[in-house]
């Protein structure tokens, strides 16, 4: 029953951790955006 | 014997523990579930700081782009037009409002500075505008003065409470001068060009070569349209300017309201001399000077 709550837990945290590299890479992306057109 | 000893010899292959091993193997450890999952969760924390970093860069980034576009917006209103319409919250991406917590910048203050400026330019301009009355020939049906500047004309219309069409001027002595005129012939007289100007000159006069004898005669409007604006203006002018009360040209209808006047003061003086010469005492009074003179001045060379 641990093993189970603990690979639950790894799982969840994976899944914000994909969703964070999604979003830090359209961030990148904007920033990028900006920063060319400032140039 | 040793034969059947020998099939007493077990010969079982002793599976169960093979078994038992490979179902060990196949569930990791608790210990290996806890150190990958610390594992995640420091890089999810890493994760989260590059993008709160990146976010702040990101919003650095923006703010100076904004301040850079309102600058260049407010120096664009100043020289030309009022504003393009500033671009909708909607098209703002939902995720840099979300992700980024931004607070969008607010545009009311930017429409207030505007506002008030557009305000105050208006109370400015209507404080230049300035009415000048010129006089003109009869025969002529064209709506140009002849004021000292020069003039592009960029439209012409017909209003409701005049006959005449109103033609639009704009100074052409300068690319930045932005004082306008509006011309149009006036309802009581139709030989009397009514000229609005709006604004004031930044640059001086044109040369006045050719304005000497080519200028309208203008007539500063006795009313209160008539400011001292105008009248500087027109002062400075080296042509005879005359002021004549509206109420007075309204009676005088007459041709000889339309006399010359640089001819008119030429007569003058012919009359004058003519007059003073006919007088046997100023002649007299004129030898008693010239001769006097003479004596005084054979007097002092002795």
């Amino acid at each position: 029953e641990k093993r189970n709550m603990l690979q639950d837990e790894i799982n969840r945290v994976n899944s914000e951790n994909k969703k964070l590299t999604e979003m830090l890479a359209r961030v990148c992306e904007k920033y990028y955006a900006l920063n060319n057109l400032m140039e | 014997m040793d034969q059947y000893s020998s099939s007493l010899v077990d010969t079982s292959l002793d599976l169960t523990i093979g078994v038992t091993r490979m179902r060990v193997e196949e569930d990791p450890p608790t210990s290996a579930l806890v150190e990958e999952l610390n594992r995640v969760s420091a890089e999810n924390k890493k994760l989260s700081e590059m993008l709160t970093l990146m976010c702040d860069n990101y919003n650095v980034l923006r703010k100076q782009l904004m301040e850079y576009v309102n600058k260049s917006n407010i120096t664009e209103r100043d020289q030309i037009s009022p504003p393009k319409k500033r671009k909708s919250p909607a098209r703002e991406d939902a995720f840099s409002c979300a992700v980024i917590g931004g607070v969008s910048e607010s545009s009311s203050t930017d429409q207030d500075e505007y506002l008030c400026k557009k305000q105050r330019e208006e109370t400015v301009v209507k404080e230049k505008v300035s009415r000048v009355y010129y006089k003109t020939e009869a025969s002529d049906t064209t709506l140009v003065v002849k004021d000292g500047y020069q003039w592009r004309k960029y439209g012409q219309k017909v209003t409701r409470d005049n006959p005449s069409p109103r033609a639009y001027f704009k100074c052409a002595c300068a690319p930045s001068c932005s004082v306008k005129k509006k011309v149009q012939r006036s309802v009581e007289d139709q030989s009397v060009l009514v000229a609005t100007y709006e604004g004031e000159h930044n640059h001086p006069m044109p040369s006045q070569i050719d304005s000497n004898n080519g200028l309208n005669r203008h007539i500063s409007h006795g009313g209160s349209a008539s400011t001292p604006v105008a009248a500087n203006r027109r002062s400075s002018l080296t042509v005879p300017v005359t002021t004549v009360d509206m109420i007075e040209s309204k009676k005088v209808t007459s041709p000889t309201s339309r006399i010359d006047f640089p001819q008119v003061q030429k007569l003058l003086v012919e009359q004058m001399a003519s007059s003073l010469t006919k007088d046997p005492n100023f002649t007299a009074a004129l030898a008693a000077a010239v001769t006097g003179k003479l004596y005084q001045q054979n007097h002092t060379e002795k």
